[in-house]
């Protein structure tokens, strides 16, 4: 474990404690999109499938189990909760998410380290969670303003990406054969996503003025 | 000792 992992693994747990909080409290889910959601809950349900058979520490399985639990509840929130499942704007959220999974999946048998059952699903997490976030961008686009919760939640997400890559650019240089191209290419793409909203986040900070993104 | 992995990531 790294400084630049452990934040990242706090900027991330803030990002999905700041949506459900938000959720929770106003009862409103608002500006954020389910697909996305949804997205996120099959990457930590892949991602996670050895929580059971492979133990690496306390914190490890505490934080798997922490992401599974507030992902599926954000997503049950949107779909089932009498109050929420009313503020979520379907005809708005439309990206067809499930067109992002089909080419993550042929991506992972296609590309992956090793040829088993666990490795392929792990590989299609890493590929989906890279594009994750797409259907909620293209929703902000759509809505063309953002309540400053979503933003931040985008803002850690993105945050918790960019301490990734400090941490594999760590281990290289102080870990022997710590190479993983698919960990680094899917997780660069990812940030990279990010880039252009933290550009227009930073810019409404500094003008100090409501986040408007381009059409 | 076997490779590196990332599976000790989150």
């Amino acid at each position: 474990m790294n400084i630049f992992r452990l934040a990242g693994d706090m900027t991330h747990l803030a990002s999905v404690l700041v949506l459900l909080l938000k959720i929770h409290t106003i009862k409103s889910c608002a500006g954020v999109s389910l697909k996305t959601q949804e997205l996120y809950a099959i990457v930590f349900a892949t991602r996670y499938l050895d929580i059971l058979t492979s133990f690496v520490s306390i914190y490890n399985t505490l934080m798997k189990l922490i992401f599974l639990g507030s992902s599926f509840s954000i997503v049950w929130y949107m779909k089932y909760h009498k109050t929420v499942r009313r503020t979520y704007d379907r005809d708005q959220d439309t990206f067809r998410h499930w067109f992002l999974m089909l080419p993550c999946l042929l991506l992972a048998l296609l590309i992956h380290e090793k040829f088993t059952f666990f490795e392929v699903l792990w590989t299609f997490s890493l590929y989906l969670e890279a594009v994750a976030i797409l259907p909620q961008l293209v929703l902000l686009q759509r809505t063309r303003n953002i309540d400053n919760l979503t933003g931040q939640y985008i803002f850690l997400l993105g945050g918790y990406r960019g301490f990734y890559i400090l941490n594999w650019i760590y281990r290289y240089f102080t870990e022997p054969h710590y190479v993983h191209w698919i960990t680094w290419i899917a997780g660069l793409v990812q940030t990279l996503l990010y880039a252009d909203f933290f550009y227009y986040y930073f810019l409404s900070w500094k003008n100090n003025k409501k986040l408007q993104l381009p059409a | 000792g076997e490779e590196s992995s990332t599976k000790d990531e989150l």
